[in-house]
């Protein structure tokens, strides 16, 4: 990722099978790495992104450093086990793009070609992945299904097959 | 439509019963679908009864014992489709010592089992070391975040620094 | 009726942003009455800048900032007429080490300075570690709570056990 | 207190100065002796005590041992810097009761004589303790203030002078 959010520098954060810890103090960034994750995805909803507008999810600027005029999250999938919804059943590797310019909204990629959102959500939605899937658990996620009525908790079954 | 719903219910009211018991360490519970005959219209209704303790609405339950609870719906819901990657962003939270660790034990078994990748966003020193690795993110320069690999020992220093 | 609530806003807001500061070590805060000229129909709003980072309102901060930011909140509240008796159930849940030890600073100044007694409910070692007496408690007979008086190492023996 | 929730048996807290830890396993019944403390102070909000009724505050039996028909949580302030307000203000000690039995509602005491609620309620009001008083902080309090409409989180205010 790049300008998202307090990650103004190009940072990658590599994923392999098995269980990776994301540790540190409070407010350094960890819940910002699992927006950009969210976010390329496909996520658009303000509560889910901690964002009012879509433009905070541009690096905002310190006093020693400027503000970004663009965020950009990239994810590289392998799908060496063919996992893929088509047509990308056969493809080794994808690669999803998403960036937003200020006040000019967001443009996705999908190996290096513009795609519209609705192809990146589908992607992830009929692998069960996906920004609202029950795969990716939010900070507060937990404290909703205690707190939320039943008629609004019952949503979280519609993330089920 | 409904039909779906009540199905996916069923499967993920098994899996739900199973996860609970193991997360728990024995006790068993359930969810009810509630309040109208059309699913689509109805509420959830979590009812959990900890090992020794009688069954009762989740509300009545302890801080920990509702996240434990929580715990079990999450991976329910998520096992009936799991996604090759699944992030977790602070669920351990409210969880005492021995829960943390039934949840670790848990986490280990999906991720041999099932092959998924998790990213586990945690303070707890327990959960840390029973990851396979663990990133470390600091704000050394004000505002502005970054990443590293770190071992154990850097991860316990980072956390009690900033 | 409106003219107190004003001027006991004004106390509290005084001693919110003084703590603020005093629990991050820097940075500031502040409250913000919004919405309606009438006190009594307005809302309160929180808005607050860790140190190095912007002023912003208290949904946009991380979760470990939004609660500190909260526990200086309901102390500003307290302290505006502190009771000689305290209870906090699990409000270091939320927060990292360094801010644990923080809280607990204040903890032990309050304590010092006004003579008041604190009930600390916590899972976390470093407060435990930092309280004068330590009582334990647990469930050895199903369903039935006894409280004990413990030394740390118990209570440390205690939380890894159920 | 006796027969208070998850406390069966006759359980004593003594509280002195300074910072006093409360801890054990999740479920164990740390939060009961804050509801306990609350509750004899006057507190009657189904939401506040966890229970939907009153009688759920009296201990409802596990497979071993029977339900009980009463609870009863007496508190003991010592006033000797004479800070309970009129008329106690230079008794020694004062010692609160509040008992309930199984649908038979509360009843309290004042050193050893009956009270209404009322009247414990203001003993605590005025020195600025109290079930409603900003002193005593449930484990959902944090999260409320947080996710609170700006209206219902004016509220708190209402605890200050
Ligand atoms: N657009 C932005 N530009 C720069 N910084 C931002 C932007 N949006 C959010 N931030 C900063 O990111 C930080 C929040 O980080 P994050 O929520 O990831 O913390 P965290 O590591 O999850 O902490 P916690 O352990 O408390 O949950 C805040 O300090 C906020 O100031
Ligand atoms: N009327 C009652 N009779 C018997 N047991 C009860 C009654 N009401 C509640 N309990 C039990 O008390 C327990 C809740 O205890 P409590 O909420 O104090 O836990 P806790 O120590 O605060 O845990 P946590 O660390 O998870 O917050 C529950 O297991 C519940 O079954
Ligand atoms: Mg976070
Ligand atoms: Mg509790």
């Amino acid at each position: 990722m790049i300008g998202f959010k307090s990650f103004l520098d190009r940072t990658e954060v590599n994923l392999t099978s098995g269980l990776t810890g994301l540790v540190g103090p409070n407010g350094c960034g960890k819940s910002n790495i699992v927006e950009a994750i969210k976010w390329v995805m496909g996520e658009n909803s303000p509560k889910q992104m901690r964002s009012p507008e879509m433009n905070s999810i541009i690096f905002s600027g310190t006093n020693d450093r400027p503000s970004r005029n663009f965020a950009e999250v990239i994810i590289k999938i392998d799908n060496s086990e063919k996992k893929l919804p088509y047509p990308f059943t056969n493809i080794n590797e994808i690669e999803i793009s998403r960036k937003i310019e200020r006040d000019k909204g967001s443009t996705y990629k999908i190996n290096g070609k513009n795609a519209r959102a609705r192809d990146v959500q589908l992607i992830f939605a009929d692998s069960g992945t996906g920004s609202k899937s029950s795969g990716i658990v939010g900070q507060g996620k937990i404290t909703e299904i205690i707190e939320s009525k039943p008629e609004v908790r019952r949503n979280i079954l519609e993330e089920a097959a | 439509g409904r039909n779906r719903l009540r199905s996916s219910f069923d499967q993920v009211n098994d899996n739900f019963k199973k996860i609970f018991t193991k997360l728990f360490n024995g006790g068993n519970a359930e969810l009810k679908l509630i309040g109208s005959d059309d699913p689509l219209q109805s509420g959830l209704e979590i009812f959990a009864s900890p090992p020794e303790k009688k069954m009762q609405s989740l509300s009545l339950l302890s801080g920990g014992e509702q996240a434990l609870t929580s715990i079990s719906l999450i991976f329910a819901v998520y096992l009936s489709n799991p996604s090759p990657l699944c992030i977790l962003d602070e669920v351990d939270a409210a969880l005492d010592d021995t829960n943390v660790s039934r949840f670790c034990d848990i986490l280990k078994y999906l991720s041999d089992e099932q092959d998924i990748s998790f990213l586990i966003v945690t303070h707890h020193r327990l959960t840390m070391a029973k990851m396979n690795k663990l990133l470390g993110v600091t704000m050394e320069e004000k505002g502005i975040s970054k990443l590293l690999s770190v071992d154990l020992e850097k991860a316990v220093e980072i956390k009690e620094a900033s």
